[in-house]
């Protein structure tokens, strides 16, 4: 995935059986951002992959006043790249698990 | 303990913790 200067992790194991995942979120590189992040922080939450999307969070992160709403974007697509990873990754151990 | 907990209006629950220093990039 892209280096956007924002990190997202998962905040729990995924055993691929729940379609709600808790993720982390962190700034890695403030340069990379145009509007100046709210603190020093991991931000973590829950994200549902049947029913929400990247852009739902990001703009809610936004609105709590995490992030300028010029790196809407940015944001959005850090979420959306480990969103993609996991889903991959949960196509591959679909098999195993029926 | 430095734990802070933000929900947004819609429901959505954002818990901020600090990151470890191992865990930012280095500039």
């Amino acid at each position: 995935a892209e280096d956007t200067g924002v990190r997202v992790e998962l905040a729990e194991e995924d055993h691929g059986r729940k379609s709600t995942i808790a993720l982390r979120l962190w700034v890695e590189d403030p340069k990379k951002l145009k509007g100046k992040p709210k603190d020093n922080g991991a931000i973590e939450f829950t994200f549902d992959l049947e029913k929400e999307t990247p852009d739902d969070v990001a703009q809610e992160m936004i609105e709590s006043g995490f992030f300028h709403e010029s790196d809407m974007k940015i944001v959005s697509k850090s979420i959306r790249d480990r969103v993609a990873l996991i889903q991959w990754r949960r196509e591959r151990i679909r098999p195993a698990l029926q | 303990s430095s734990l802070t907990q933000v929900v947004h209006s819609a429901g959505r629950r954002f818990i901020v913790s600090p990151v470890p220093e191992s865990r930012l990039r280095e500039s």
